[in-house]
């Protein structure tokens, strides 16, 4: 029998196409591959696991911490393409490609990041100062990787700490059109130069020599609330978006702190 | 020596929870995404409890099933005036939501809480 899930009818023998869980879990129930027969399995990277587990346990918990009421019933971690990242490796702006197909149109954007990864050897929480340049590049039909270029939009000075290996940058207001208009695809020119914050430090010296960035290009995290039917509805307690990413790695109580300590 | 007199008169009552009935109620179902074979899609949870609702709704329901009063309308009709129409039945009445983190088939990773995924009270209706 088909389910008529938000306006499309799902047929279970239909490949999945947004993550919707009912149908696959149909599916798995009558012994068929959610996927679809011919689809390989790619492993998923354990470091976007660990960091989607973390954002999982913060956000389910039954009852989120009041600074933390904000609307987003929907997150989206998207790599880069890897097919563009090849291309265009010796310009000093990275050429980053996203695929937002997966995001649906009831899937209204809230606050969207570049999640960068570092490799560092600090063994305490260091901070750093940034510059951020980002274009966008108009991609015409034919060429998933173009270079034209179109919209620009430059970050001035970001000052962040470092804690893991994540650090979120903010780049809602750049992408927010850019979402909104539901582009299948968005290119981005990005540079991101960091220099290590002049904290002195205990002991009395000071770091100077700049952070290497790691090679790898960031992911686009995007908090999204969903209005359709399937998805819960959450009610805003405040009425006001707070700052989404500051509960994750606040530092005073993070989830993951605690647990280590406890277990210390 | 001797009891009181009214200890010796009063049946001794037992909780209700101590008898099984089959009236209406929530019951636990487990799955496991492992043995459905979707853990290489779905990350979190591990397990899903979406728990069910069985058993008889008795004749005189009120509202000790928190039915409402169409449940007796609903009874009478089927008792006095038209056998085809279904007596109240046991369903559920409120649910919880389900957060799920699923890995997709191009690579990117989804957060979502889906609505009234857990069944977590029952109504004669």
């Amino acid at each position: 029998s088909s389910y008529n899930f938000e306006n499309e009818s799902v047929e279970p023998d239909v490949p999945l196409q947004h993550g919707n869980i009912l149908s696959p879990l149909l599916k798995a129930l009558s012994e068929q591959n959610p996927w679809g027969e011919f689809t390989h399995r790619t492993k998923p990277d354990s470091r976007y696991v660990r960091y989607m587990r973390r954002l999982y346990k913060q956000s389910s918990k039954p009852y989120r911490s009041p600074e933390a009421s904000h609307l987003y019933n929907t997150a989206r971690l998207i790599t880069p393409r890897e097919e563009c990242l090849k291309q265009n490796r010796e310009f000093f702006m990275q050429d980053i490609s996203y695929s937002l197909n997966r995001v649906r149109s009831q899937e209204h954007l809230l606050k969207s990041v570049l999640l960068y990864s570092f490799d560092h050897n600090h063994l305490s929480p260091f901070s750093l100062l940034c510059y951020l340049d980002m274009k966008e590049q108009k991609s015409s039909k034919d060429q998933m990787c173009s270079n034209h270029l179109g919209i620009q939009h430059s970050v001035p000075l970001l000052s962040f700490r470092v804690h893991h290996r994540w650090v979120e940058v903010d780049v809602t207001s750049f992408l927010h059109p850019l979402i909104q208009a539901h582009k299948k695809d968005i290119h981005l020119l990005i540079n991101l130069t960091c220099v290590e914050d002049m904290i002195s430090r205990p002991g009395g010296q000071i770091h100077k020599s700049p952070v290497e960035l790691t090679p790898r290009s960031p992911s686009l995290l995007l908090y999204l609330n969903d209005t359709s039917e399937v998805a819960y509805q959450r009610r805003s307690t405040q009425g006001r978006m707070v700052d989404l990413t500051s509960n994750h790695w606040d530092g005073k109580s993070t989830l993951w702190e605690l647990t280590s300590r406890r277990r210390r | 020596g001797t009891l009181k007199s009214s200890e010796t008169s009063m049946p001794k009552l037992v909780p209700m929870y101590e008898f099984t009935t089959d009236d209406c109620d929530l019951y636990d179902f487990r799955v496991s995404f492992k043995e459905l074979k979707l853990d290489h899609w779905i990350i979190e949870p591990k397990k899903y409890n979406p728990r069910y609702c069985k058993g008889s709704c008795p004749r005189n329901v009120g509202f000790m099933y928190g039915s409402p009063m169409h449940t007796m309308v609903q009874n009478l009709i089927y008792e006095k005036l038209d056998s085809s129409v279904p007596r109240p039945t046991c369903v559920p009445s409120e649910y919880n939501p389900l957060s799920v983190l699923t890995f997709e088939n191009d690579k990117s990773y989804a957060y979502k809480e889906y609505e009234e995924m857990i069944a977590t009270k029952c109504a004669c209706r």
